[in-house]
């Protein structure tokens, strides 16, 4: 089952960015 | 420190020049890849050994038809006002001229507008297109579409300024498009050089004659394949990001510029991460197009074939304008996927690469990105990329060891931080 969203709000992208940023 | 073990490994570690080494043995070995030409489909072959070998999963060839045309010998010759022999390069797809050639007069034009004002003027002549270099995408119109320009109004041959913003005396090929309805008149490239001198020498009043010949020859559809291979996802196999580059060539040079760096860094980010032991959460799919050089044709099929899982695809990639220094990523997507991108892409701030551009593409990819899946690129140095571009000069002589490495570190990071986030890539 896809899960893409077609946007994504403000919360979900700090979430986003975090979980990128532990990546690095 | 995922994306600072991948940088380490490709770029100071053990992995250093491995995908330029790997490269070089494949372009040594078989030469420029035309489509349908035998040295594609051996280095095909050769690949998915390679694949297997390296053991990455999934490793399958999909099988495709795609164009086989051939060159064949070539000359020209200018007659007139003196006699000199000039360097050219059929276009794909084109015709050849009867065994005695084509002898005729030049008419010298440097745009379609000028064409079209000297219309009467063009008919039973060899039409030469002295187009000035702006950028790829709007002079390659002239290489495309050259000869059906000029056959609507009687030419008998085309010859245009190769397509590059720097010339050694250096022709360079590329495919062409005849149009249903038009005759089909022989067309090749000439150097920057001889467009110029002649559109000198027109200037001056001298009349031009050319004698062109040209053994160009198209046969029916060949066989070949897509080549893939993964590492399957561990939480959403089903989902892909897609790394590619393609393994077709034009059969000049050794193809190693165009598109080897592209397929080869893109084995490599695959490799990199198998080589520390990661999988990420969806499948990263490599695929090594074949027929790009005829207008994505190995890639449409695979579109066709795959699209049904389109939602499934969280970002596909594609390097094919060159592996120098990067000096970022190009990205096609919705605002947010691209603030996303631009997250991914301070990972790669140990190497100074972070920034996002717009016009993320590649022929084979575009199919994709058109029904709305985000897509990304290289922005590499097109300057230098263009002047070796489908010409001789596309040897491993043109390539470095250390850019590729570099390139290879941002696609893998690229690659993999994309396939295991928890969620895919937002569209619009």
């Amino acid at each position: 089952k896809a899960i893409y969203r077609n946007d994504v709000s403000q919360s979900a992208f700090q979430e986003i960015k975090e979980e990128i940023a532990s990546y690095g | 420190d995922v994306a600072k073990a991948i940088i380490n490994h490709a770029v100071y570690g053990k992995a250093q020049n491995r995908s330029y080494e790997r490269l070089a043995l494949l372009v040594y070995a078989v030469g420029p890849r035309l489509s349908g030409s035998k040295n594609l489909e051996k280095a095909i072959q050769i690949m998915y050994q390679n694949l297997r070998e390296d053991g990455l999963e999934n490793v399958h060839l999909e099988p495709v038809k795609i164009p086989h045309w051939e060159r064949g010998e070539e000359s020209a010759v200018m007659l007139e006002p003196r006699i000199q022999k000039m360097a050219i390069l059929g276009l794909g797809s084109s015709i050849g001229t009867p065994p005695e050639g084509i002898t005729a007069e030049v008419l010298v034009v440097t745009s379609f507008d000028e064409l079209q004002r000297r219309a009467p003027e063009a008919r039973g002549k060899i039409v030469v297109y002295n187009q000035p270099y702006v950028n790829y995408s709007s002079t390659v119109l002239y290489r495309v579409r050259g000869a059906v320009e000029a056959a609507r109004l009687g030419a008998v041959a085309s010859l245009i300024r190769s397509v590059t913003p720097f010339s050694i005396y250096s022709p360079h090929t590329g495919i062409q498009e005849y149009q249903d309805g038009v005759p089909k008149i022989p067309t090749a490239c000439i150097t920057v050089e001889d467009a110029e001198m002649m559109s000198g020498m027109a200037s001056y009043g001298a009349r031009i004659i050319i004698q062109l010949k040209m053994g160009a020859k198209s046969y029916p559809d060949a066989d070949s394949f897509n080549t893939v291979a993964e590492i399957i996802g561990s939480k959403y196999p089903e989902q892909v990001v897609l790394v590619s580059g393609h393994l077709d060539s034009w059969d000049v040079g050794q193809g190693a510029m165009d598109d080897g760096g592209g397929a080869f860094i893109s084995w490599e980010a695959l490799s990199l991460i198998k080589d520390l032991g990661l999988r990420p959460k969806r499948t990263l799919r490599l695929v090594l197009w074949t027929g790009e050089e005829q207008g994505g044709v190995g890639a449409f099929q695979y579109y066709q074939l795959h699209k049904a899982n389109i939602s499934n695809y969280s970002l596909v990639m594609e390097s094919d304008s060159g592996t120098f220094l990067p000096s970022g990523l190009q990205f096609t997507g919705s605002d947010k996927a691209r603030a996303i991108m631009e997250e991914v892409m301070r990972l790669l701030q140990p190497i100074n690469i972070t920034q996002v551009f717009r016009n993320g593409e590649g022929t084979d990819i575009n199919y994709w990105i058109q029904d709305g899946v985000p897509g990304a690129s290289l922005l590499d140095d097109l300057y230098k990329y263009f002047s070796f571009h489908h010409s001789h000069g596309d040897t491993m002589t043109v390539m470095d060891p250390k850019e590729m490495n570099v390139a290879a570190a941002l696609w893998a990071v690229v690659s993999y931080v994309v396939a295991d986030m928890e969620e895919m890539l937002p569209r619009s």
